[in-house]
């Protein structure tokens, strides 16, 4: 069972996904996110940190043995087990898919829409209604997807679940308000049904879902 | 949800862009 | 071992991935790139394909036994064999994390710099430069993690690998002149040792590096 220091800045919905993951598999992690153990922008530009993660980027893992891994999904899948990592090749494969899915296909238009709400970037309306058309597009696919299923993949949850949740979290609490989330039903009783899972609820905390759209912060 | 930290998230948020150019591309190439 | 038809547009460097990964597994793929088995733009807008890949993208994978699978990086996976997946959790895991590199750090900066050599995008010179200096980035870290390696992960080929040159093959066929890669020969003497071996090659072929910087295609 994995052991050991996850650096990362505080809230990091990045570093949610091994968090999560260690809930499952009982991995030890000891979190380094403030000083006087981490600072943002600093600890992460120094030579000793380069030399263990030469991207210089959080989430970043360093086993209590030393091994160290970089990239969010492959910490998660570090610090995981077998039921999370999808126990056969073709759950293995799945997995995947939908970690990659998340972040090829949520991750850019998410950010679109949210960030400008946030007010740490700039507003663009037209690059805003794409992407929530993009949302909308990645809403229907998961959506039917969900019909049938409570989980992504097979009858638990997997780092499927966790990663696609995971880089849903802005958009669910910044943006999916009722009426906009209201035709993809199965997703948010999904989203819901994860969220509300104790492993996930010791590393989210209580999740409120948005009641009004927030719009971008001039 | 802590948001300082996002500005310096790196994403790729023309990543659309490229997507519809490439795919156009080659949907031309085996058009 | 897996058998199955792959779904792509012909010379498509994601389903490179999937293609090089059964070689090494001995996967049987049989694939379908051209009419009448699949015309990109139309086979993969109908009914039939988005019922089995609902983001109706290629590659898509559909497996002899009816198994479908869609993003290149599960795909890959999918046909792949242990050694290549990384035959322990700390390697699988830094597998992953290669395989997320090439997604996250290296296809953003590379399209940015290829695509307007090739006149799929409209050039823009600051945009260009930028790119310019990332994959410059990218190569210093690749060059550091090689100086001391023969491959990205343990003693042999793995999917790290072959993600990773995949997702170099447009810079090293169309801008990575001698003069600019120079200082970065750990990198190069990786990179053609990779496509140099049989498997590459046989999915490849005979692979010229960029002997003159390709400008923007106006």
């Amino acid at each position: 069972m994995a052991a050991g220091t996850l650096y990362t800045y505080p809230e990091n919905w990045r570093a949610f996904k091994a968090l999560i993951a260690a809930q499952y598999s009982g991995a030890q992690i000891t979190v380094h996110s403030v000083p006087p153990h981490f600072q943002f922008g600093q600890t992460n530009k120094t030579p000793e940190f380069l030399k263990k993660f030469p991207v210089g980027k959080v989430p970043a893992f360093e086993g209590a043995d030393g091994f160290c891994v970089f990239e969010s999904n492959a910490i998660a899948y570090y610090v995981a087990n077998e039921d999370l990592r999808g126990n056969t090749v073709a759950a293995a494969a799945q997995v995947l898919q939908w970690v990659s899915f998340a972040d090829s296909e949520i991750l850019p238009p998410a950010s679109t829409w949210v960030f400008p709400t946030l007010g740490i970037m700039q507003y663009n309306k037209q690059a805003t209604e794409h992407a929530k058309e993009e949302v909308k597009r990645v809403l229907v696919i998961l959506d039917a997807h969900l019909k049938t299923r409570t989980f992504l993949v097979g009858e638990r949850v997997t780092l499927a679940d966790i990663a696609v949740v995971c880089s849903l979290l802005w958009l669910y609490k910044q943006v999916l308000e009722p009426a906009f989330r209201q035709p993809y039903g199965n997703v948010t009783r999904w989203f819901v049904t994860c969220v509300n899972q104790p492993q996930f609820q010791s590393v989210l905390g209580d999740f409120k879902l948005c009641e009004k759209m927030a719009q971008f912060d001039a | 949800m802590a948001t300082e930290y996002l500005v310096h998230e790196k994403v790729w948020f023309d990543k659309f862009k490229y997507d519809d150019a490439e795919r156009q591309y080659y949907e031309q190439l085996n058009g």
